[in-house]
């Protein structure tokens, strides 16, 4: 789920 | 959601509507035989915008939400992303067709070539990336771009004498977008686990110093209580 975390900011 | 990643996003969105609010201030003031002061200010001088960086942002998110149909993380994301693509194709879309906005772009003071800032990133975000995907490579190519996006608009605040309150508005909510999201990442860093993305931090911060060079002159005028002017 990490790659998640990461395009949760815009 | 933590408070200095939505103060973020929200100093964003100001940064946009300010120049929305610019846009929409020079078209309603045209033909007004006796126009306001603002309209006064906006008409006759240059608008200071610079057309190279609003094109460049336009970029950035057409190709870092290329995930927007097929990822969904949550309402206010899918809205904000809506709300960035949609006006940074409108804004340029006003300063390039409308006739009247396009009459206060000054276009020989804005002369930055995008090329020299694409061809770098897109390279770079091709040797440098996570994983080697077409989405990915995209979405790597936005970070490193919006990372130097700002530069033409900063060498066009340089050259323009006077720099009208809303275009320095501007300048200093999108620094401060920039500066507030360092701090997002300093407290989900040590809130959550495995919170670390060396990529997205290192460009964030490259382009948060690109503005510490305006927010000295920003704050100085403030204190000072005088216009904001660069040196040249």
């Amino acid at each position: 789920d990490e790659e998640h975390v990461m395009k949760d900011e815009l | 959601m933590n408070i200095f990643r939505l103060a973020g996003d929200m100093t964003h969105l100001m940064s946009v509507l300010v120049l929305l609010l610019k846009i929409h201030t020079i078209k309603s003031c045209a033909g007004k035989s006796y126009p306001c002061s603002l309209c006064f200010i906006l008409l006759e001088s240059s608008s200071g915008i610079s057309l190279k960086t609003q094109e460049l942002y336009a970029l950035v998110f057409a190709t870092r939400y290329l995930d927007i149909f097929t990822d969904f993380i949550s309402v206010y994301n899918t809205i904000m992303k809506l709300i960035f693509l949609g006006s940074s194709f409108s804004i340029v879309w006003y300063i390039r067709r409308h006739k009247i906005v396009r009459r206060s772009y000054d276009k020989d003071q804005d002369t930055f070539r995008h090329f020299f800032l694409v061809l770098p990133c897109l390279l770079l975000a091709l040797i440098i990336n996570e994983k080697f995907t077409f989405k990915e490579v995209l979405w790597t190519f936005s970070l490193y771009l919006e990372a130097v996006a700002i530069l033409p608009q900063l060498i066009l605040l340089q050259r323009t004498r006077n720099i009208d309150n809303l275009t320095g508005q501007y300048v200093f909510l999108l620094g401060a977008y920039r500066a507030l999201y360092i701090l997002n990442w300093i407290y989900r860093y040590f809130t959550e686990p495995h919170y670390v993305h060396w990529i997205t931090w290192i460009s964030g911060l490259v382009q948060t110093l690109l503005y510490a060079d305006f927010f000295y002159y920003y704050f100085s005028s403030l204190k000072n209580n005088v216009k904001l002017k660069l040196p040249a």
